[in-house]
């Protein structure tokens, strides 16, 4: 198992769209 | 058709009639009926069969009784319109903070249990499920920011019975003398939380979330420090997503603020906002042995600008017994790669490093340099690319601070085998 840790997200926001099954970056999303 | 093409047709008038006679017995009833079919009567004939009323004061109470059947129809629908407004899948969020401040690598956000809502500190958790919270009276709990809960003084908590299916939701639900359900999870690190499990509201900034599955702790013991508790944003059946899903339309986003004490709240956000415009996606995939985990697609990394040779899709796979895959885990600090994945990237990144002075290795951490006195420095760029979505990272991503002398570390590790 590999795992995308939190230091590698920091800065993204990270989207959990589970309604249409996908997961997006957006840069400087804070 | 053909009647609807004339421009007339014939009618009969007719004056208001009499109540009809209604069969006053069963057998009468049932008489001219098949056991497959059943009598259908105007009400008026059921109730003024006999009556000696006129057919007009008949009429008067039929419309009188239509008067109040639209009127309550009416009423039903602006109700149910209302009822529509306010439950509405409406956008909400919270506040996310670095847990380093408090001792914790994790992330924070801070929402409101019980009511009243008492404030509290949450890990922000996408590799668990279930929500809980430091309950008293403690068995055992370690030491929280916030004072420790307490379920007696919330009006909202309600105590879930061992024969709920609620209860039975839980992986290894145990029951107490009371006929309470127990729960227990252990996390991967060996830490563990054990307590009855409940029903409870949750406040974010001013959105009530009510009846939310809530584990309310009393033994909860290993490395939790500074947070109340646990939010559980997985993927499993008792995760906060999937019960609150339909109030936010089952999207919700998350951006992680530098981890300096200094730097402003980020938003954990619940609702259409949460998803940003600018954001590129990756297919999340399912392992069908465990519904916890976000899988998501990693083909490969690039390296100042090149792919890593030794980075190959199939080092990621999810195969079918459930094993293997790339999850995104907001609870987990640093990166995970299977270890040939590891070395190939690290072997790639000390490549285009080779003009930084290196520096001891640190902690898991074996790719270390020394910045110290250098104001700005050339780093190779580093691009993890998911199926449909290339994500470049800041260099603060992967080149991160782990003491006050200027030595930074390359911020990826290989997984332990065995």
């Amino acid at each position: 198992l590999s795992i995308i840790g939190n230091i590698q997200q920091q800065g993204f926001r990270v989207s959990f769209d589970l309604a249409s099954n996908r997961v997006g970056f957006a840069p400087r999303g804070c | 058709a053909s009647a609807a093409a004339l421009p007339f047709q014939t009618f009969s008038p007719t004056s208001l009639p009499r109540p009809l006679a209604f069969p006053e017995s069963e057998e009468a009833l049932q008489e001219d009926y098949s056991p497959a079919s059943l009598g259908l009567f105007h009400v008026d004939d059921v109730y003024y069969s006999g009556a000696d009323a006129s057919p007009e004061l008949l009429f008067q109470f039929r419309l009188r009784r239509d008067a109040i059947r639209v009127r309550d129809l009416s009423a039903a629908v602006v109700e149910a319109a209302a009822r529509n407004v306010s439950g509405r899948a409406r956008d909400f969020s919270s506040s996310v903070t670095s847990g380093l401040s408090q001792g914790s690598g994790e992330y924070f956000t801070r929402i409101g249990i019980g009511t009243p809502p008492r404030y509290v500190y949450m890990v922000l958790d996408t590799g668990s499920d279930v929500v809980w919270i430091q309950c008293s009276p403690c068995t055992k709990c370690y030491s929280q920011t916030d004072p420790v809960f307490d379920p007696r003084a919330s009006t909202s908590f309600l105590g879930v019975s061992c024969a709920s299916p609620l209860c039975r939701r839980l992986d290894s639900p145990g029951c107490n003398n009371r006929q309470k359900c127990l729960y227990q999870v252990s996390y991967g690190d060996g830490s563990f939380t054990v307590g009855e499990f409940s029903t409870e509201t949750l406040t974010f900034r001013r959105t009530r979330v009510d009846n939310i599955a809530l584990g309310c702790g009393h033994d909860n013991e290993g490395l939790f420090v500074g947070a109340a508790g646990l939010l559980g944003l997985g993927r499993g059946k008792l995760s906060f997503p999937t019960q609150a899903g339909p109030r936010f339309g089952r999207k919700f986003s998350y951006c992680l603020v530098d981890r300096s004490a200094t730097a402003m709240p980020s938003s954990v956000m619940f609702g259409d906002s949460a998803v940003s415009r600018n954001s590129v996606f990756t297919p999340l995939l399912t392992n069908p042995k465990l519904d916890t985990f976000y899988y998501i697609g990693l083909t490969g990394i690039s390296v100042g600008g090149s792919r890593v040779p030794g980075v190959t899709p199939s080092l990621f796979k999810l195969d079918s017994s459930g094993a293997g895959g790339v999850i995104i885990d907001s609870g987990t600090s640093v990166t995970r790669l299977t270890r040939p994945a590891y070395v190939a990237l690290r072997d790639a990144f000390r490549i285009g490093a080779y003009h930084l002075n290196r520096a001891p290795d640190f902690s898991l951490f074996d790719t270390c340099y020394d910045l110290s006195g250098k104001t700005e420095v050339k780093v190779p760029t580093v691009v993890l690319h998911f199926e449909g979505a290339d994500v470049s990272l800041p260099a603060s991503n992967y080149l991160i601070p782990v003491d006050t002398s200027g030595r930074f570390c390359f911020a990826f590790a290989g997984t332990m085998s065995g």
